[in-house]
């Protein structure tokens, strides 16, 4: 049997949104889907703190404007945390 | 800054352009990286110098893709540059993305914005959530580039690490506020002059170069800020400012062109031209301006004469420009700026300052420009 895709699993942007905050944001990069995830409280926490440095209304949802400046383009270094 | 906050411990650094893009002739991408490395050097004791081979502080190339550093470019769009921390080895270093198309203007991705970014990085500076920052991570393609000046964040950032250029006593290079003691003493001088002085909704505003100083009657210390930092698009070495008070605006003028704030804001539909106030063609600029708000007349400054503007029925008036001298006995001086306040007029001319009663048709005093900066 195939496997059923999750509700919210093809939600457009939440790959994106995973590289973003792993990127830029030091979201840990433990290999768990992220989709799973997305509405628990650590990710909100991530994307808050992303759109709060991004100067955005901080809806802790990947909301249109959150999705317009992460398609910007920008500087590859990240933009909180450590940086090696 | 970065973690740790890492810095170069030398204020003369070395880059060398180790490839170029094909975008761009050589020649292009050696102006505007240097044009780059200046806008930091205006503001720090950073020096800059080019090497053409060998391992340089700062080593500036293009790739695409994986280019060694196990941080891999994306092909074209997203990741648009990455550069790393003050250090040795790698850590200093800026590389650019070529998948992307590096242009001068803003038909693609504007090379000069990239690398005075970049650079910022190289000298020590993280990113800014300011979104008015050059160190802002997101590049921002409608950057007018004739206007383009560093914010105020990022001038205190890359202060914090390396302190203000070496400055000469007229001229407030140094963007901070008053708690410094730099412009503390820049501002105390005997010889400084202002560009333009105007009220602002009770404040006083003197402004000097790229910088101005903000006097509350409410605390006695002024503070000095870059105009940038409240008014991205107002010039620097401004000729002229004045309050109309009623309308809630100031006007600022440089060269044959003012603007309009209003507070923060600045006003759509302006520069103008100086010209549709009602001025001759044969005057290229102002030198000051001062609103009587009782009277509701403007007074514009041009050399040894003045015109003066109806605010009521907005025109110039009949009868102008007359002498100064012959008006306003005891103003002999080119007029360097000028405001309005408790009923006198103060005329700026150089390190002077004369207090005018109106009324009276005289100079009632005769200053420094800077006793408003309880020296």
């Amino acid at each position: 049997y195939p496997l059923h895709s999750r509700a919210g699993d093809e939600e457009p942007g939440m790959e994106l949104l995973q590289k973003y905050l792993e990127n830029y944001y030091g979201l840990a990069k433990d290999g768990k889907q992220f989709i799973r995830k997305k509405n628990s409280s650590p990710v909100v926490k991530k994307i808050q703190e992303m759109q709060k440095f991004l100067g955005l209304e901080m809806t802790g949802k990947l909301d249109s404007s959150t999705m317009d400046v992460m398609l910007k383009p920008r500087c590859g270094v990240p933009d909180v945390g450590g940086f090696t | 800054t970065f973690p740790g906050s890492p810095k170069w411990r030398k204020n003369h650094l070395t880059y060398r352009i180790v490839d170029y893009t094909p975008d761009l002739p050589k020649e292009s991408v050696d102006s505007v990286i240097e044009k780059a490395l200046k806008v930091w050097e205006e503001v720090t004791p950073l020096t800059f110098s080019r090497l053409s081979e060998g391992e340089a502080d700062i080593m500036i190339s293009f790739a695409v893709g994986e280019h060694g550093d196990f941080v891999p470019f994306d092909g074209p769009g997203t990741v648009l540059a990455h550069a790393y921390a003050p250090g040795l080895g790698i850590n200093g270093d800026a590389h650019f993305d070529d998948d992307e198309q590096w242009t001068e203007d803003r038909t693609g991705t504007n090379l000069f914005l990239v690398a005075a970014h970049e650079l910022g990085h190289s000298l020590g500076l993280f990113h800014s959530a300011n979104t008015e920052a050059l160190m802002y991570p997101v590049y921002k393609s409608s950057t007018d580039l004739t206007r383009f000046r560093l914010s105020q964040d990022d001038v205190e950032g890359i202060q914090s690490l390396y302190g203000p250029p070496p400055a000469s006593p007229d001229v407030p290079v140094v963007p901070t506020t008053s708690s410094s003691p730099e412009p503390e003493s820049l501002m105390c001088s005997p010889a400084l002059s202002f560009d333009a002085v105007t009220t602002l909704r009770g404040e006083f505003l003197f402004f000097k170069n790229r910088h101005f100083w903000r006097k509350s009657l409410r605390s006695p210390e002024p503070s000095l800020y870059l105009i940038s930092s409240f008014w991205p698009s107002l010039p620097s070495s401004m000729d002229a400012a004045y309050e109309v008070t009623n309308r809630d605006t100031v006007f600022i003028f440089k060269g044959n062109q003012f603007w309009a704030v209003r507070g923060h804001e600045e006003q759509a539909g302006y520069p103008k031209s100086i010209h549709t106030l009602g001025l001759p063609e044969t005057v290229g600029k102002i030198d000051a301006a001062v609103s009587d708000k009782v009277k509701k007349k403007t007074y514009f400054f041009v050399e040894d004469k003045y015109w003066r503007f109806d605010e009521k029925k907005q025109s110039m008036e009949p009868g102008f420009p007359r002498k100064i001298a012959e008006d306003f006995p005891g103003v002999d001086s080119k007029v360097d700026a000028a405001f309005a306040a408790f009923g006198f007029f103060y005329f700026f001319s150089g390190s002077s300052q004369l207090e005018f009663d109106p009324n009276a048709k005289k100079v009632t005093h005769v200053l420094k420009s800077n006793t408003w900066f309880n020296c």
